[in-house]
């Protein structure tokens, strides 16, 4: 098996702006059939993550307001990042996705649990 | 690499039945951490699956029916199919959970992309 790191299975990300509304987002992850949002500021910097978890726990919740239901402190990837260690890091913290960030926390992809498991299947 | 199975991977599922409200499974899915469940008659029989993305999508179409944001037409898995079999089909419909059930439809487990992505972190 040769080594694979997370700039070789890395995909776009859909994100959103923390002033938008809980169901502004809820419509873009349906739209763009997604389970993970990474929230940015105008600079494209990392400011959270709201994945369709995050929804489900407004309505479980009858929570309004997106700043309420967003993860803050998110857990990230680097692109020269090894997989093995991001699988790790996805089952220390009960997660099935990581955004890509550079040093300046600029984001530059996700890598998720799903594209990970495609690597048992070829 | 040894072959794995279904069965060497496969976790206990959270269920719920067509009866039930959006709101309870929402607040289910919050209460056991998990992103399916799935949907079951009385004698633990295969009927559908309802995912945090359907409760997404609930919020999305301002829908309330849990009827109306299940999934019928369930992709499933035996617990003796082998794992590259099951990343085939999770790649196919873009699902990352596979109930698993025996000839009668009767559920046993599921395996999901989470579980199938921490085979690479050994
Ligand atoms: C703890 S997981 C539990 C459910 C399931 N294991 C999953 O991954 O969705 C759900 C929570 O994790 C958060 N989350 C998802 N990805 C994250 C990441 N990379 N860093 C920090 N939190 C994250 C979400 O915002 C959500 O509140
Ligand atoms: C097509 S996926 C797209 C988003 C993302 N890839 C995911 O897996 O959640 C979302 C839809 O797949 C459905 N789904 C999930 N697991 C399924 C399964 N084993 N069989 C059929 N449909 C399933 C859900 O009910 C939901 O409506």
């Amino acid at each position: 098996k040769e080594a694979v790191f997370v700039q070789n299975i890395m995909i776009p990300t859909v994100t959103c702006n923390i002033d938008e509304d809980t169901e502004t987002v809820a419509r873009r992850i349906i739209e763009k059939n997604v389970n993970h949002v990474v929230v940015v500021d105008d600079g494209g910097i990392l400011k959270g993550i709201v994945t369709s978890f995050d929804i489900t726990k407004a309505v479980a919740k009858k929570e309004e307001k997106l700043s309420n239901v967003v993860t803050r402190q998110v857990v990230t990837a680097s692109p020269e990042e090894p997989i093995d260690s991001c699988v790790r890091k996805l089952k220390k913290h009960d997660i099935s996705a990581l955004p890509v960030v550079d040093s300046e926390k600029k984001i530059l992809g996700i890598v998720t649990s799903e594209q990970i498991s495609r690597l048992l299947g070829e």
